[in-house]
């Protein structure tokens, strides 16, 4: 019941890759 | 947990799913669409926030057609600082703390739990972070909000500046504004809506719509390896 959608999981998981990669570039 | 601050925003989950839409092979698959977005607004000379896709699709019980998450691509602003509430304020305090909660339990969901005990976090969450994630848990139905209404005409909508987003019978518009969007843009593709945001004011141009239709133009035939 707590499963995220695929097509949101799949963009979560891009976001918070990127999210991580700009507080280390900053 | 994830909701809009905005009361008037309807939130629907939906269990659309592009990957389940075969029509043209790989045309449509995750990685494909991911690509796309970032091609869009990567490479363009304009500072577009994020940009985000949604897929239309048929619910037989209500007999409605509507637009939901896609995909989407975040590609951050210059002034990430931004926020409605002023840092240092217990509502900046307590609006940090339900969105971080919020990000760690999306981020545990998909990760697992940190054995590292390093905060998985870290800075705070932008308004403008929060108006796209709160983004994934939208959806419309086709002709009603922005989005909606350019997939139902096929023409799409540019709005820009402050006064426009308010003035724009959109809830999304509104919340877009409160979150420091300036601009918000709606393209109707062949199966959805491409739209672009950005906290900078952008004047209508061809060059964006056009790369949009190009990069999204789902009446190609390539054999299905996406082009």
């Amino acid at each position: 019941s707590r499963a995220v959608p695929l097509a949101r999981k799949a963009s979560l998981v891009k976001f918070l890759e990127k999210r991580k990669e700009r507080m280390i570039n900053t | 947990q994830l909701q809009p601050s905005s009361s008037a925003t309807t939130t629907t989950i939906t269990t659309n799913n592009i990957n389940n839409d075969t029509r043209n092979g790989s045309f449509f698959n995750q990685d494909s669409l991911q690509q796309r977005l970032q091609l869009l607004i990567d490479g363009s000379m304009e500072s577009w926030t994020y940009a985000i896709f949604w897929q239309s699709s048929f619910e037989p019980v209500s007999n409605t057609s509507m637009l939901g998450w896609g995909d989407g691509y975040y590609r951050g602003c210059e002034d990430e600082k931004k926020t409605l509430a002023v840092p240092g304020t217990e509502e900046y305090i307590a609006v940090q703390a339900h969105r971080k909660n919020v990000l760690r339990e999306l981020n545990s969901l998909i990760s697992g739990p940190s054995t590292s005990g390093e905060d998985s976090v870290g800075d705070e969450v932008t308004d403008t972070e929060w108006f796209f994630l709160v983004s994934m848990t939208q959806s419309f139905v086709t002709g009603i909000g922005l989005p909606g209404m350019a997939f139902f005409t096929g023409v799409p909508s540019w709005v820009a500046g402050t006064d426009q987003l308010v003035s724009t019978p959109c809830e999304r518009a509104r919340h877009a504004q409160v979150s420091g969007m300036q601009t918000l843009v709606c393209v109707p593709v062949g199966n959805g809506v491409v739209e672009l945001g950005s906290t900078e004011i952008i004047f209508q141009n061809s060059g964006i719509l056009n790369k949009v239709r190009l990069v999204f133009n789902f009446d190609v035939q390539d054999g299905g390896g996406g082009g």
